[in-house]
């Protein structure tokens, strides 16, 4: 006989969880967009020994327009309407309550873009569309030729959408740069953990657009790995960043998904049906000096 | 006997008994279905 408790799911104790383990999910990036909670599908609490319970939740979450690196609170991000093109992940998550603190231990999650029908919206293209691209680069010139002695570089493509209007394409495309450095004609992104970065979004065509960036400092640390490799890391690094099957934008997908698996202990709590099969062995701790 | 034994929140049904706790669960959307 096993005995499991059903909370209400929209009660206090699911909440908590819920919220949690949503910014446990979050945490997890350092590409793509935070994700904010829409419903609690389902809540599972298992008692154990010694007052130890395990929770087991699936949660329905909402892709925001708060870059992972944007500081702002998850709580204080929009999410992004439907006819934008939502992007959903659903996940189950595994949290251990030991003490009266909740864990999360293990998660699994899905994420899918709406397939809605939307004559006339911005319809999502894939991270490595060619015509985007250009546009991408066409708009961060636009930005450069403003920003004085300071060169930036693309640090990474969130989202591009495209828009059937009569001019043509309309694009909008959204994306994180950094300060550069430069040699002749040729800028990388630095390296400097003080540099500043920014979250830019562009609207139009190549001739013309519109841009607006969001200026921000990331607190970055130090890390120093087994080999003395010095790299910086932002605050409260991700503890895993497991990306499996063809996930980044160099396979063309449409959005950044959220971290399908992650299950060191082999929890059994997590159901059959997912996109991820395989068990990832997860990395170890680094070191944080 | 062997029925697994559901608590919701003071009420202990059976997994078996009626469907009460279909109810509960999903909770309330917060943006959109």
């Amino acid at each position: 006989q096993v005995n499991v408790l059903r909370p209400l799911c929209d009660s206090p104790e699911a909440e908590e969880a819920a919220l949690l383990a949503r910014d446990y999910l979050n945490a997890q990036h350092t590409h793509g967009y935070k994700y904010e909670l829409n419903r609690i599908e389902d809540i599972k609490i298992f008692p154990g020994l010694n007052g130890t319970d395990t929770y087991v939740l699936e949660v329905d979450l909402l892709e925001t327009d708060c870059h992972v690196l944007d500081p702002t609170p998850v709580a204080n991000c929009t999410v992004r309407p439907k006819m934008m093109t939502a992007v959903e992940g659903d996940c189950d998550v595994v949290l251990k309550k030991v003490g009266g603190v909740l864990t999360v231990t293990a998660f699994k999650c899905k994420t899918e873009e709406s397939t809605e029908d939307c004559v006339g919206c911005f319809n999502l293209l894939p991270l490595n569309d060619t015509a985007a691209l250009d546009f991408v680069h066409t708009s961060l010139a636009t930005f450069n030729n403003n920003t004085g002695n300071v060169t930036y570089a693309i640090l990474e493509v969130g989202r591009i959408s495209s828009q059937v209007v009569s001019g043509g394409h309309q694009y909008l495309a959204e994306y994180v740069v950094t300060e550069a450095n430069c040699t002749d004609d040729v800028c990388m992104p630095t390296s400097d953990p003080l540099a500043e970065r920014g979250i830019c979004t562009a609207k139009g065509f190549t001739r013309s657009h519109v841009l607006q960036c969001k200026m921000f400092h990331i607190p970055m640390v130090p890390v120093v790995d087994a080999n003395s490799t010095v790299a910086a890391v932002p605050v409260s690094p991700p503890a895993v960043h497991i990306h499996t099957g063809s996930m980044s934008h160099k396979h063309g997908l449409k959005h950044h998904k959220l971290t399908p698996l992650h299950n060191p202990d082999l929890s059994g709590h997590l159901s059959e049906s997912s996109e991820s099969a395989e068990i990832v062995p997860v990395a170890s701790a680094v070191a944080v000096d | 006997p062997a029925a697994p034994i559901i608590t919701l929140g003071h009420v202990t049904i059976s997994e078996t008994g009626p469907a009460l706790s279909r109810s509960v669960c999903p909770g309330r959307i917060r943006f959109f279905d």
